[in-house]
């Protein structure tokens, strides 16, 4: 199951 | 977090001080373009709205202080520092970002993840940051030659998103975990624009001559 992206990224 | 993610970070945190470093003991901003920094200020301004409300990482917090600190701070050296300001060539800095801004906006209006406020926002920064060295590299164009912050600052601001498609690959492969397509075009399209200042930046630091963008 592919994950969200929750912007967890700079 | 990966190699590819935190070299991208670190990357991005160089361009930063490179060119602060260049602003503030050198007191000039010769060749650097306001339109570009301008551009930054507003992608991290509404890329990290949520810094107080939702919580990633003691590390993201930080970084997302560093980036708004500096780009706003480095806008204000350009705007006001009385000595810095005089080194801005006004008239070769004539980059109409607006037109840039508002396509960004009206795109990310429409082409967004989900359409909340927040959502939209950070679409809209996503699209900002893909052009917003366009400024800059026109301006390089037109000032012939590039000292070498200024140099070494556009090419660590062009590493650092090539870092970050690294990032998105690894994570894919490794986690599973995606990133939106916006991201990956945004985060392409930014990284192709500095093609060409790639390939003449490292054959003139090949060749050992002066950095010359062709007019």
């Amino acid at each position: 199951e592919e994950e969200e992206d929750h912007h967890d990224e700079l | 977090m990966n190699i590819f993610r935190l070299s991208g970070d670190m990357t991005h945190l160089m361009s930063v001080i490179v060119l602060l470093l260049k602003i503030h003991t050198i007191k000039s901003c010769a060749g650097i373009s306001l339109k570009t920094q301008e551009l930054y200020a507003l992608v991290f301004a509404t890329r990290y709205l949520d810094i107080f409300t939702d919580f990633v990482s003691v590390y993201n917090t930080i970084m997302k202080l560093i980036f708004l600190a500096t780009s706003f701070s480095i806008v204000w050296y350009m705007r006001h520092h009385k000595i810095v300001r005089r080194s801005y060539d006004k008239e070769q800095d004539t980059f109409r970002h607006l037109f840039l801004i508002l396509p960004c906006l009206i795109l990310a209006l429409v082409v967004n993840e989900k359409f909340t406020f927040k959502e939209v926002m950070w679409t809209f920064s996503l699209y900002v940051e893909a052009v917003a060295i366009l400024p800059q590299l026109v301006l390089l164009q037109r000032t012939k030659n590039i000292d070498n912050l200024t140099g070494q600052y556009v090419f660590l601001l062009g590493a650092y998103r090539a870092l970050y498609i690294l990032n998105w690959i690894y994570r894919y492969l490794t986690e599973k975990h995606f990133v939106h397509w916006i991201t990956w075009i945004s985060g392409l399209v930014q990284t192709l624009l500095y093609a060409d200042f790639f390939y003449y930046y490292i054959n003139s630091w090949k060749n050992n001559v002066r950095l010359q963008l062709p007019a």
